[in-house]
């Protein structure tokens, strides 16, 4: 049997909204650590890895390891009919093929539940080595999010290179080109606006620019966002989700033919 | 430019 609480319900679904365009059907895996999720992108460029530990519910119970697949298109359609404030408690059976989202209000005056059929997904495991990463920024989320966005307009790809100088994210195409450096500060009077630089040594690397704006799509999960960067290695793009885990994005690098 | 498959940056769990 299965069941985990989540008082802040809502965070389930952004983190379900910041991945459902990127990932149309996925398994969730539950142990009793937590609840994860791991996919590529349909066209295998970017992989997307959840972390939920089990001690950032209200309750949980997991009796055993259990894969549960899923559209994610028709779990955002069931999340989106909770409230904002609701609790949401998940269930399911060790051998049921259904999982069931029940909705609570804070005055506990409305419940509701919604069942939804589980699939059967194939999908393969990767094991993601840690990293000494050359190069890592932390910014706002809703920076990062605009500096891909602007970008957009100008190019298809960015290239980020982190020096002593600052992270400098650039691009070009049929209009021109465009520079965005942006550099440490840690001492801005907020601290939602604070950007840290750990430079270990310089790297650059081309990215997709459309993957990265849709990772930006996790912006409401977390007041800041962390790109780390190693020489030809996959960027990762890492959202802190506050007391219970992460949701972080790998998007290899564009290398020339 | 080219765009390497992300699964061959990691190894099988």
């Amino acid at each position: 049997m299965f069941e985990a609480r989540l008082v802040q319900g809502n965070l389930l679904k952004k983190v379900v909204d910041a991945v459902k365009d990127l990932v149309t059907d996925a398994n969730f895996d539950c142990s009793s650590s937590g609840f994860t999720l791991q996919a590529m992108d349909n066209s295998h460029v970017s992989l997307v890895s959840l972390s939920l530990r089990s001690d950032g519910f209200e309750h949980f119970r997991c009796d055993r390891n259990m894969s549960m697949g899923m559209s994610l298109g028709n779990l955002a359609k069931i999340l989106k009919c909770a409230g904002n404030d609701d609790i949401v408690t998940m269930k399911a059976a060790d051998d049921g093929d259904t999982v069931t989202f029940m909705f609570e209000s804070p005055k506990e005056d409305r419940v509701s539940d919604f069942e939804l059929k589980l699939m059967d997904i194939d999908s393969e495991h990767l094991g993601i080595p840690d990293t000494d990463y050359a190069a890592t920024v932390t910014l706002p989320a809703a920076e990062y999010q605009r500096i891909c966005r602007d970008l957009s307009s100008i190019g298809d790809t960015v290239v980020i290179s982190a020096t002593k100088d600052g992270v400098k994210f650039s691009s070009s195409g049929d209009v021109g080109t465009a520079n965005i450096t942006v550099r440490q500060n840690t001492t801005a009077d907020k601290k939602e606006e604070q950007v840290s630089i750990d430079l270990k040594e310089p790297v650059a690397l081309t990215f997709a620019l459309r993957y990265l704006n849709s990772f930006a799509k996790a912006t409401p999960l977390a007041s800041h966002v962390s790109l780390s960067m190693a020489r030809d290695l996959p960027v990762m793009v890492d959202y802190q989700i506050s007391d219970m885990g992460h949701l972080r994005f790998y998007l290899a690098p564009k290398i020339e033919d | 430019m080219k765009q390497r498959d992300i699964s061959s940056f990691f190894g099988k769990a």
